[in-house]
């Protein structure tokens, strides 16, 4: 039969992360990275986010909440068709 | 459903495909298969043929690409964007394109088909057993020439079964050498490769020469992806090396080291601290099959769903047992009609397996092709209470808050059945049960109990003097008392006892309303009224509608048939069915299902 050895505690060693040559990495947070997006297509930084992840909550069947959600930022992350939802 | 601006569609019904290049991740034998059970996908449910052609320009023309692939719309790399397909039409219109930094596999992950051996082209068995050890991927242990091998089943040992695996040392795709493998190592531009390479192309796929010069000989094939391929990363298609050095420590499978992700990974080449070359280790993958379907549909005419459960919803998710959603039958059948042959196979096939396994499906395609149903919706408002008119008067009967027992109705036609009738004069929800009525007669369906379709009943014993067909029902959530609508005329009961017939003008409802659809009740004492289209909302205690009404029900049920044939609440949610159909619809105000009311609701075989 197997050898009953008491567990003895994980040899915990400093985790190094690397930064992997060729992987994007953005240091921005959700919110920030959504209106930079909205920022660079429209040349402005007044945009309604609220009124366009409604419309977005809505084709995609969320719930519409007008905020970037936990259910809306795992939708915008999901892999996906690249045929827009809507035109331009 | 939603179809493109203009109902853009095929004007024939023989279309054919063309698979223009092969992902370098699965046998090409799986990949037709799988794009072929995408077609009978539709096809099932359509008069639409499909037949793949091997030159020259076919309706749609299929493609594996990554980034820029020469259409202006370009891949994102790993993750992300999978695919896309252009509308019906000329040129570039209709084509479906697969981005080639994915991992495609049929969704469950790597599927390893062997050549030669003795095991008839079999998938490899992971984990299987030679000589005592357990291996998960492609080895070459036992064997002096390189070549990787499997075992198709288990044990190796014990069965003897195997397989070589997808290697550039056993052929090529493409190309201009049949298939001949790759030549190590290979003068390409002066200079001597012993390994598949991408130098001197611009899309990423890795090739080689099949001669020792292809300076000279210029002949040449694409190397097909090992088991240990890598996705991403900086080496694209590269076969793990193991074992390979990390800062310094030396690695013998994926890892995650270095990484927060927990994503496991490989280096490329024996030493990363020296090469930095490395890629992610094969995951799940992408299902070809689910991902082309989806595609077709586009390629067929269909825009994307907001019906979570259907194949056009635009996110990618892996479902075993693949069905067709009523949503995408009646998107596709709403552009191109019904599948003609009665005796059609169905498309209930696997979509981890490459062989399709037909099995009965009695949702497919049955209904009558219903028309189009409103755009997408957009917000709308709650609709707002209203202050009720003034002046309105109740009377002693209307106060009545305790309903007379019935008693418990016998059928009296069972042999009636309930999923032979083609639609039903009312549905409405009494007591917790559904009631189903046609023609003086009516079924029931207990949610709770389990029981089934139960009936036929007679209308006339349950509810005397009300005529055999009727419009709308609904039971007053605090009294209990049911409303019958036939015409413009509504009765109202308490157990056996009716007030009525009286006219629906009475109600405030104008003579320009016809029949009642359906009703909705909202909450204590109100009850929605819904006539063509447009709906009142009833006070019932005063038995009046309130002011400022009618409203547009286009404009707070948005996306449901404007002519639904009868409207309901069941469980909690919104029911408008028209033909075959029905449309579900939230409290929020969202399509949340199309369904059959045969099938999905009445539960018919």
């Amino acid at each position: 039969s197997p050898l009953q050895s008491q567990p003895s505690p994980l040899q915990s060693k400093p985790q190094a992360v690397v930064t992997f040559p060729g992987e994007l990495v953005s240091m921005l947070s959700d919110l920030e990275l959504a209106e930079a997006e909205a920022e660079a297509r429209t040349g402005s930084k007044q945009v309604a986010l609220g009124k366009a992840l409604r419309r977005m909550q809505k084709q995609l069947g969320l719930e519409e909440t007008g905020q970037l959600d936990a259910g809306t930022l795992e939708a915008m992350r999901a892999p996906r068709c690249g045929v827009p939802d809507v035109g331009t | 459903f939603l179809t493109f601006e203009g109902d853009l569609k095929w004007d024939h019904m023989d279309l054919t495909y063309r698979v223009i290049n092969y992902s370098p991740d699965l046998d090409r034998a799986v990949i037709d298969d799988a794009f072929k059970r995408a077609f009978k996908v539709w096809s099932d449910v359509t008069p639409l043929t499909f037949t793949q052609i091997y030159s020259g320009e076919a309706d749609i023309m299929i493609m594996f690409g990554s980034r820029e692939h020469g259409d202006g719309y370009p891949f994102d790399g790993k993750d992300g964007l999978l695919a896309h397909a252009f509308p019906p039409g000329q040129g570039i219109q209709g084509d479906a394109h697969f981005d080639d930094d994915e991992l495609w596999t049929l969704g469950a992950g790597l599927v390893v088909k062997t050549r030669h051996g003795n095991a008839g082209g079999a998938d490899c068995h992971f984990p299987f057993v030679f000589e005592g050890r357990s291996y998960s991927r492609c080895i070459t242990e036992g064997r002096t020439d390189g070549l990787p091998w499997c075992a198709t089943t288990a044990s190796y040992d014990r069965d003897k079964k195997y397989g070589f695996c997808p290697s550039e040392l056993l052929y090529t795709n493409g190309g201009n050498s049949d298939g001949s493998p790759c030549v190590f190592p290979f003068v390409f531009d002066g200079t001597s490769y012993d390994t598949c390479t991408t130098d001197g192309r611009s899309d990423g796929y890795r090739w080689c020469a099949t001669t020792a010069s292809f300076d000279r000989d210029k002949k040449y094939g694409f190397c097909p992806n090992r088991d240990t391929a890598v996705t991403g990363g900086n080496s694209q298609g590269d076969p793990c090396v193991f074992p390979f050095t990390f800062l310094g420590q030396s690695y013998s499978a994926c890892t995650s080291e270095g990484r927060q992700d927990g994503k496991l990974w490989c280096a490329t080449t024996s030493n990363y601290d020296t090469d930095k070359k490395w890629g992610f280790c094969p995951d799940r993958g992408y299902s070809i099959f689910l991902v082309a379907a989806h595609e077709f549909g586009h390629s067929l005419g269909l825009d994307h769903s907001s019906v979570r459960e259907a194949l056009m919803y635009p996110m990618y998710s892996y479902v075993q047992d693949f069905q067709l959603d009523p949503d995408d039958v009646q998107g596709i059948q709403y552009l191109y009609g019904e599948q003609p042959r009665r005796s059609r196979a169905c498309w209930g096939s696997r979509g981890a397996g490459p062989a399709p396994s037909l099995t009965p499906c009695p949702r497919s395609g049955r209904g009558s092709g219903p028309e189009p149903t409103a755009p997408a919706p957009v917000p709308t408002e709650e609709p707002q209470p209203m202050p009720t008119e003034a002046g309105s008067t109740s009377t002693t009967e209307e106060e009545e808050e305790t309903p007379e027992p019935t008693s418990e109705p016998v059928p009296v036609d069972p042999s009636r059945d309930a999923c032979a009738e083609k639609d039903f004069d009312t549905i409405t929800e009494i007591n917790g049960e559904l009631h189903f009525f046609k023609d003086g007669k009516y079924w029931t369906l207990s949610s709770l109990w389990k029981s089934g379709i139960q009936g036929a009943f007679s209308m006339a014993d349950s509810w005397p003097g009300l005529p055999a067909v009727i419009d709308a029902a609904f039971q007053d959530v605090l009294t209990k008392r049911i409303f019958f609508f036939a015409g413009r005329q509504f009765w109202v009961f308490s157990g056996k006892s009716a007030l009525g017939p009286r006219g629906i003008e009475k109600l405030g409802i104008g003579k320009g309303a016809g029949r009642i659809a359906g009703a909705l009740q909202r909450g204590r004492g109100k009850v929605l009224l819904f006539s063509g289209e447009s709906y009142w909302r009833l006070d019932v205690k005063v038995q009046r509608v309130d002011k400022g009404y009618p409203r547009a029900t286009d404009d707070v049920f948005t996306g449901v048939p404007l002519d639904a044939r009868n409207v309901f609440l069941y469980q909690d949610k919104y029911h408008f069915c028209r033909g075959s159909f029905y449309w579900r619809m939230t409290p929020r105000y969202q399509v949340d299902r199309v369904g059959y009311v045969k099938y999905d609701i009445l539960q018919c075989p």
